[in-house]
């Protein structure tokens, strides 16, 4: 007989965030209230004073979240936050005439075109502690697996979804764009379906 | 609207990214593990022309083992005072109780060892182990079987000489 161990009492709260105020668009108010979905906490207020080793959410293959805690290790800075690169700017051309450049190589009556990558408005997402999808964070699906995950990063194939466990479906967002306007689409919708599985298919997970 | 579907979210804001999930007990419909195909759809597609298959990341949604340890009731009795005892009490009262036997047995053995005679019952018993047969021609099975006695074979009588 062995009694039952109880393990030492983690440190939990049950105060909820409160809202917090913020400025966006230089003038324009908001009051901002954070939600806390599957213990990770959207809208939160920012620290005073940013923290470059600030712990960010990453995502397990099956979505779950995970926290990373970046570290510096022999003077660089390990696991922290993805750079994004331009993944999420767009792209512009800048052009400008002679008067505007005053190259000595250019000719005078020629235009000048240079391409820019514009940043995407950051006022929402940056309320956001997850990671975001990315195409390098695709995956590979398929029997063979030769297909592109596009435009999805979590979950990935075949993975196991447990019943009342909360998991992030993750996609990029430039991945749907309008055919005319090539404009990024606002709005979406995720289905979940029914998959017809023969009965070699089906798998037989541990009970 | 769509075939097969069985949860739609809202329409969402596409710059957020992602959606979190949380699996109901009810979309297995009975069954433990159920394959789905998860899928997004853009509002520039409308849902007759939305083919969930053919962006779709398939997952399989199961109910999930269930633990039999009862850690965490046995924490909640304790935790109101009641303490499962009862593998100490059964614990403690088989061998006190044997202990009593043995010892309740041997003073009666003792006392009624002057009044106890078994001996007819060792002798009958031992009687019927340890039988003499007794001859052959007494057994019921030869009773009857007609034997012929023994007679010497004829000898010649050696001489001497031979």
């Amino acid at each position: 007989y062995k009694r039952v161990h109880r393990p030492k009492d983690k440190e939990t709260t049950s105060e909820e965030p409160k809202p917090w105020i913020r400025t966006i668009y230089s003038t324009q108010k908001e009051i901002v209230t954070p939600t806390v979905i599957a213990g990770v906490t959207f809208s939160a207020k920012p620290l005073a004073t940013p923290d470059p080793l600030e712990p960010w959410v990453s995502l397990n293959k099956d979505g779950s979240p995970k926290t990373i805690k970046p570290e510096i290790k022999n003077g660089r800075t390990r696991k922290a936050r993805p750079d994004y690169s331009t993944y999420f700017q767009t792209l512009g051309i800048v052009t400008m005439k002679y008067d505007e450049v005053q190259a000595h190589n250019m000719d005078p009556n020629d235009v000048y075109e240079e391409e820019i990558f514009i940043d995407e408005d950051k006022t929402y997402v940056s309320l956001n502690p997850i990671g975001r999808c990315t195409p390098a964070g695709y995956f590979n699906k398929g029997l063979s697996k030769d297909i592109s995950s596009e435009p999805f990063c979590t979950p990935r194939e075949n993975v196991l979804w447990k019943v009342d466990k909360t998991y992030f479906v993750s996609w990029y967002t430039h991945f749907f764009r309008d055919e005319n306007s090539d404009k990024v689409i606002d709005r979406v919708r995720v289905h979940l379906s029914y998959v017809r599985e023969k009965a070699d298919e089906k798998g037989f997970h541990k009970r | 609207d769509i075939k097969g579907t069985f949860f739609s979210s809202e329409w969402l804001k596409n710059v957020d990214g992602m959606l979190p999930v949380t699996v109901d007990e009810k979309w297995l419909q009975g069954y433990y593990e159920r394959k789905i195909i998860v899928s997004v759809q853009p509002e520039n597609v409308p849902d007759d022309e939305f083919n969930p298959l053919l962006n779709g990341v398939m997952v399989n949604m199961l109910l999930g083992s269930k633990v039999a340890k009862t850690t965490k009731e046995e924490w909640a009795r304790q935790d109101a005072g009641i303490y499962d005892r009862e593998w100490y009490y059964v614990a403690l009262s088989i061998p006190t109780v044997v202990v009593i036997a043995i010892v309740a047995i041997y003073f009666f053995l003792q006392l009624n060892g002057k009044n106890r005679d078994f001996s007819d019952v060792t002798r009958s018993a031992l009687a019927k182990k340890h039988r003499v047969l007794g001859p052959i021609s007494k057994m019921k099975k030869f009773k009857n079987m007609k034997n012929h006695k023994y007679s010497e074979l004829p000898i010649s009588n050696k001489s001497s000489k031979q």
